[in-house]
This record gives structure tokens, C-alpha cells and sequence, in this order.
């Protein structure tokens, strides 16, 4: 199950969806193995993890310090538009892309790879901005709209703005928008700061729950794939 | 007075400093004109404010609705990496350049050229890195520190996170840390989807307080350059 993980705009919460979400998959088991790429140039998701060599490494992947099964790609600098990584060991592996925010021929070539399109999004006006392009850039590439999910983060049901945006998304894209919203907490933001996901982190948070609610909505959807 | 608002982090908060900034200086007096320039490829701040042509407009720049001196620069995207724009009837006017996160020679050239560089950082682990990248690449290209100002932006002070990165910052970089911060306002969030900055969209937030805060700090430093 190939997902990119892409939009847009900056800050939505990309790179810390990439990693909770493929922690939740393997506590659930819902996956035996998942492997991540770093696919921005910024480098954050690796500047996130732990990675520890000493699980024994493969020429292509390192295992993440904390959550067995999880791996992250090494990178391929000299190859930047290489595409989804495979997983030689098993071939039901999970892959995930992170991306940068804004467009790239990587990206693109990813976007028409993958099984599907993740794009977390902030809950109000600058967050959502950047839909549409990517719609219309998704379109281009004959990667239909059944390939592309929509996700809230950072979300504060207190907030009428973030429930009317998430009203209108929900009339406006049906089951485009998964029925899970990833709740605004300060664990969420701690956690990368550790070294460690939001279950090592903070196992009790609500950022674990809407993490496993994330990857039971992800892998009932494609199960029957 | 040229400031680059630039930051290699997503979604930290460069385009809302940008316009609210704008907007505090005009209406406080410290600046008569505002020349506001979008480098932004994803044009986010070109999409929030609403340009009203029929004030007069110039070749190069357009008037913002509802904030009388502040113009919005015409996309130049046959000259992606020209640098400032001019605003030839106010050699006075300050000039503000948005940015993608990320790195290109457009910005590259704008923090050679620019007075101040104005560096927004979310204050946690993720908001945080490229703090150092950034520091070495204006080092390369022979900007002194003495032109990098960092703003904490979506700041809670009841978070212990926050806190402590903001003790962290002002332990290491002393006066680059600018003595205010923008706090978390859904204020701040609510204003660009009605095409506003903060002050025409809320008056009494503390989002009005605290760009006039970042305001009267920044034209007291350089008024006397
Ligand atoms: N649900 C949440 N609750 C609280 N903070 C969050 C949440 N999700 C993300 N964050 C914080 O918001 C910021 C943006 O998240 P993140 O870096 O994952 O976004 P991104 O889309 O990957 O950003 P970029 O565009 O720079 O790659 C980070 O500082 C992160 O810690
Ligand atoms: N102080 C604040 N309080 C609440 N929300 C804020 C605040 N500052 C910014 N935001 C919201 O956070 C998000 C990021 O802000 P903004 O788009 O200005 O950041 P940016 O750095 O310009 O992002 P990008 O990297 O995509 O250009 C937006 O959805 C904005 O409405
Ligand atoms: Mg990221
Ligand atoms: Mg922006």
C-alpha cells in the first residue's frame, strides 16, 4: 500500500501524520512493515526519528528506534525523483512519502505511483488554500479523486471556525474527507522534540486515538483492495 | 526599510506577519506607505487580500480594501528573482517580501538586499528546525546577524512547551529574539477568509495587540538607521 503524504501549503501537519500514522498501522497490526521516505528537502521527518543501526540495517532502510517494523529509506540524493522505494524483504510492506509543501516533478511522479494521496489539511482559510490546485494537478495526471483523501489536523472542535470548514468539506467532498479528525495537542507537538511517536511519547494522549482511528479508517478502506 | 519575512519551516506564520505587520505600522503612523511583495509561488498572500484598483492604481502596485497606504506589489513572473520591488512616489515606504519556506535564489538575492530578515518560528521541535540551516546560509552569503530578528508566532504561554522554547531562544540568540510574541488567536485564523487583516476583522484581539507590540519594536530599532 503505496500513500503520499502532500499538500500544498506548509504546516498542516505532513511529516507528523507520516509518523503516527504508520506507528498506529503497525501497533494495530494493521501492518507488519512500513516503510518511510523523506521526500523534502528540509529533511524533517529524518531529523524527527531515531534510527538504530544496530536492528540491522538493509542497504536501503534503517529501523526506527521504538517501533518495531517501522524503517525509514535512506536517502537517495542523486536520485530525487526515484518514486516509492520498495520494501525487497516484504512485498506487503506499507510505504510512505513525505513531501514539502508546493509541486515538484518527484511529487508528481509519486502522486501517480501511489495507491493514495494523504493530504492533511488545517482547518481554515490559508490552511485550505492550495485544494484546489492540487485537484486540478492530481486531474492532469489521471490520478482520479477515489486515489485522494482529505485530513483534518490541528483540529479544535471548540472552534466554529474549524467546525464550519469541516461542515463545508464535508458537503462539499463527501467521502473524500476521512471520518477521523487529528485533534490539536500540545503532545503531538512535544513528541518529535523526544525522538519518539505519540505512543512512546504519550500514550494516553488523544493523538494516539486519532492516530489508530486514522490507520482503521486507511486499512478497512483498502483492505479488500 | 526592506524586511524579508522568511522562515525554511512551513506553516510557522510568514504570510499573516506579513499583512498584519503592514497593517499595525500604517495605523499607527510609523510607516505612510507599505509596499507588501508576494514571492510566494503558491501566492497565498495574493489570495487573502482583497486589492481595490479602483483607488488608483500604478503600474507596479495595487491598493489593499480597507487599509488606506498599503499596496500589494504586481506578480512579476517574468523576473522571479528580481529582489524588492521599488515604490518610486515614497523612497520612504517599507517594503515586506513573502516567502515559501524552503530555499532559492529569489531569497537568496532578497536577504542580500534586505534591512532586516524577519524569521516567524512556531515554538516547538518541528517549528524549530532549520533554524540552524538558515543561520549558515545567511552566513555564506555575508548577512550579519545583526539583520535576523526571530518571532515566536501561534505562541500559548499556558503550555510548558512554549515556555521553555522560548527561554531556549532567548538563552541563545539574546536580543535576535524579538520581545514579543504572537499568540495562538482563532482571530488571526478567521480574518484572510473575509479577505481582512486582524484590525478590520477584530479590533480588540490580542492579535491587534500584539502586531502593534511586533510594530512600535521594529520602527523603534531602525528609526534611527
Ligand atoms: N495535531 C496537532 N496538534 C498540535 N500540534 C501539531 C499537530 N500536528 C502538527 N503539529 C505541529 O504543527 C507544526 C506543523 O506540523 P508538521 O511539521 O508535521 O507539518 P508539515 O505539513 O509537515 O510542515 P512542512 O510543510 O514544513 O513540511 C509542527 O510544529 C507540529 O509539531
Ligand atoms: N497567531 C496565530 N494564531 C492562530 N492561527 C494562526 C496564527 N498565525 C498563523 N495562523 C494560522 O496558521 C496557519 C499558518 O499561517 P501562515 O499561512 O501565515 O504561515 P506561512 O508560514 O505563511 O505558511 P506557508 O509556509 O505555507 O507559506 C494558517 O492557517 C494561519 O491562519
Ligand atoms: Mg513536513
Ligand atoms: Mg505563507
Amino acid at each position: 500500500m503505496r500513500i503520499l503524504i502532500h499538500t500544498q501549503k506548509g504546516g498542516v501537519g505532513k511529516t507528523t501524520t507520516t509518523l503516527n500514522l504508520a506507528a498506529a498501522l503497525l501497533r494495530q497490526g494493521q501492518a507488519r512493515h512500513v516503510l518511510m521516505a523523506d521526500l523534502d528537502p528540509q529533511q524533517h521527518l529524518t531529523a524527527m526519528v531515531v534510527t538504530d543501526p544496530a536492528q540491522g540495517e538493509s542497504a536501503q532502510a534503517l529501523p526506527v528506534r521504538g517501533e518495531p517494523g517501522l524503517f525509514l529509506a535512506k536517502a537517495r540524493p542523486d536520485a530525487p525523483d526515484a518514486g516509492f522505494p520498495d520494501f525487497p524483504s516484504d512485498p506487503d510492506a506499507w510505504v510512505f512519502l513525505d513531501t514539502a509543501p508546493g509541486w515538484s516533478p518527484a511529487i508528481a511522479r509519486a502522486a501517480q505511483e501511489a495507491d493514495l494521496v494523504l493530504c492533511p489539511l488545517e482547518p481554515d482559510f490559508l490552511g485550505l488554500s492550495g485544494v484546489g490546485r492540487l485537484l486540478q494537478r492530481l486531474e492532469d495526471l489521471g490520478t482520479g479523486r477515489d486515489r485522494l483523501r482529505f485530513l483534518l489536523t490541528r483540529y479544535s472542535a471548540r472552534l466554529a471556525l474549524h467546525r464550519e470548514v469541516r461542515q463545508r468539506l464535508q458537503a462539499q467532498f463527501g467521502d473524500m474527507l476521512l471520518p477521523v479528525e487529528i485533534r490539536n495537542s500540545v503532545r503531538l507537538a512535544e513528541a518529535p522534540g523526544m525522538g519518539m511517536t505519540i505512543f512512546a511519547h504519550a500514550p494516553a494522549s488523544t493523538g494516539c486515538d486519532d492516530h489508530r482511528t486514522l490507520a482503521s479508517a486507511l486499512s478497512g478502506t483498502h483492505r479488500h483492495k
